[in-house]
């Protein structure tokens, strides 16, 4: 499982929770506008977090994130 | 298996509940709006409660939260 | 495998029924209008019985619950 | 794999049959009127016996129970 | 796997045959008009006889049993 | 994987026939007009031969048996 | 993975022919015009020949063997 | 896996192609017209070759072989 | 997963390329016009490459080779 | 699990971010217009980036990267 | 998972990159116009680099490489 994120401003944040008893950030990676990242699931990422303009490519569909 | 919850207000709450005999609040997520959060259920986490404004988007298709 | 319920009305409550030889209830889960659980099957919970007025999303569609 | 029950009128009976070489009755859950219980075939049930006007949501679709 | 029967006439037997080298009938789990059985196939049960007027719900889609 | 029978006739025989390096016949269902039999293939059973009149559900469809 | 036939004529054959190194025919089950053999791929049988007139129910839709 | 083969000619091969670091003929099933095979890649076959006017029913669809 | 290939030319080649760190062409089989192979990806076969003008049935349609 | 990416430009970087604790830059495959790389997410790859004029083929469809 | 590649020119070029903590080109496989590669991902191989006019066969439909 992974999702598909495509910055549509810069500085987009995409945020990894870690996985486990307690819920923590781990990672920011940094886009910038047109940037995409392909990001799965893992041993250490339970959940994600999106900040900022940015188009989600998901098994739900496109989600649009930001203000 | 995730969901994505897109807040439509400031301060949202995606609440983690425990997996297992008990049922505690392990952990509170608390969402501006249009950050969106994807969340898988895991070891730890059995059941998800969304509390104030959100699109949930989930195997069932679109649910909004919230009054 | 999880369900998706929405409250429709204050003290609505999501019961979750012991896995086992023994059939008890071991949480109640209150929800208040507008706030929604999603509730996966585990290990502990076999069965999840409904009370108030709620729409669930389940694999075999929508549901209304409650008089 | 889980059954939908909805209760269309009070004193409605789901009723849990053992798994194994015997047959008996080891649990039933009494639905009043609107109330919904999704119930797992688990270790311990290999049959549901529904008894009482009901809406019976299950892989083949819906099913009225009761006379 | 399982099968959903809907009596449509009291008296309707669902009979369980034996799992292995022997072919024997292990229970007979008698139904009133209108209530329903859901029944799997187990490691004691491979093949389910129906006796009498009954609507049989199954992955081939509805069968009507009795003359 | 299970087929669903249902006798046309009176005297219908469900003929289990044995899995491994022998083919034998190891159990006759006879099968009065109107009764439904449902039927797995097992770790005894790995092919079933239909003779009378009967109507067979199976993955590939409704098969007429009988002349 | 199954099979269905049902033969067309009498005296139609269905050759079982053995898993491994050497291919030979194990067994022959005879059918006759109306009869129908539901068989399985199995631990023995790896390729199945049908000779004579009959319809061939399989994965690809319905097959007429026969002049 | 199997694959459906009808003969639409006497004297069609079907050649079993050993699995492994050697590839050789291991068995040719000789089909007279309107015979037809069905037959399994396995432990001993990882190609099957057909020589001859021959119907072929495989995932594929339907291939007819032959000049 | 297997691969359909008809020849529409005399000498088409169907070449096995090996599995592992080396890859180098390990078997080709010859067809002649109107010949067809079914081969698998094997333990020894990670690519096939088709020489000659053949038609190709795989699971992205068909593909017509040669020039 | 794997992605499709064609260059639509002259230096596009698709960029593994390694699995694990850490999230780092492992490897930087440079893609002249018109290449195609197909890469898949691996024990070593939980993420990849991609920077410049892409289009890359998913399973949420096709994302066009840069600006 | 393999992908499907057919030459649209001499000298089209299909890269194996190394699975592991590193990326390098372990073969590369020449195609003329016309000839076609099937190419799984392997143990060996987890991204494959296609250089030169060619059409790439893959889940996502039809990628044409090359200016
Ligand atoms: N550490 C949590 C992170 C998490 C996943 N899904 C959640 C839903 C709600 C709150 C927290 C979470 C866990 O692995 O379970
Ligand atoms: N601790 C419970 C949480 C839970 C999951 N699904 C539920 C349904 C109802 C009530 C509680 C729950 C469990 O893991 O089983
Ligand atoms: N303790 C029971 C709970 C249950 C699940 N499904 C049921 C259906 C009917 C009655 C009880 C149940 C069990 O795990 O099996
Ligand atoms: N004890 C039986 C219950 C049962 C399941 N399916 C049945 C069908 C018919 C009669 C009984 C049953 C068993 O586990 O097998
Ligand atoms: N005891 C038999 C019961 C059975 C299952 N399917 C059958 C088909 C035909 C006759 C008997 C059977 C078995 O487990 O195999
Ligand atoms: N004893 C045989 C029965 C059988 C199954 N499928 C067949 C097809 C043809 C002939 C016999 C069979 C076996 O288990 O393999
Ligand atoms: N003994 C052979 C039988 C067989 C299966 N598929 C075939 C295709 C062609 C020729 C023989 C066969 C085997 O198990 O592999
Ligand atoms: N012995 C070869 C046979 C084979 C299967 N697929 C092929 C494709 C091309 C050439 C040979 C083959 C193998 O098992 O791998
Ligand atoms: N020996 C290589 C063969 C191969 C498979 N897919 C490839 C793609 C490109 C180049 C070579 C290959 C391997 O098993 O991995
Ligand atoms: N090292 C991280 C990389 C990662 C995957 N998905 C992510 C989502 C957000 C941030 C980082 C990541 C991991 O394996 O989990
Ligand atoms: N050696 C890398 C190759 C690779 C696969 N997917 C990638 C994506 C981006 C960069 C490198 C790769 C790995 O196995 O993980």
């Amino acid at each position: 499982d992974y999702v598909a994120i495509r910055a549509e401003d810069n500085g987009v944040s995409i945020i990894g929770l870690t996985r486990g008893k307690d819920t923590k950030f781990h990672h920011t990676e940094k886009l910038d506008k047109g940037e995409v990242l392909l990001a799965q699931f893992t041993e250490n990422t339970s959940a994600i977090k999106v900040r900022g303009k940015a188009t989600i490519y998901c098994r739900y569909g496109v989600i649009e994130s930001g203000v």
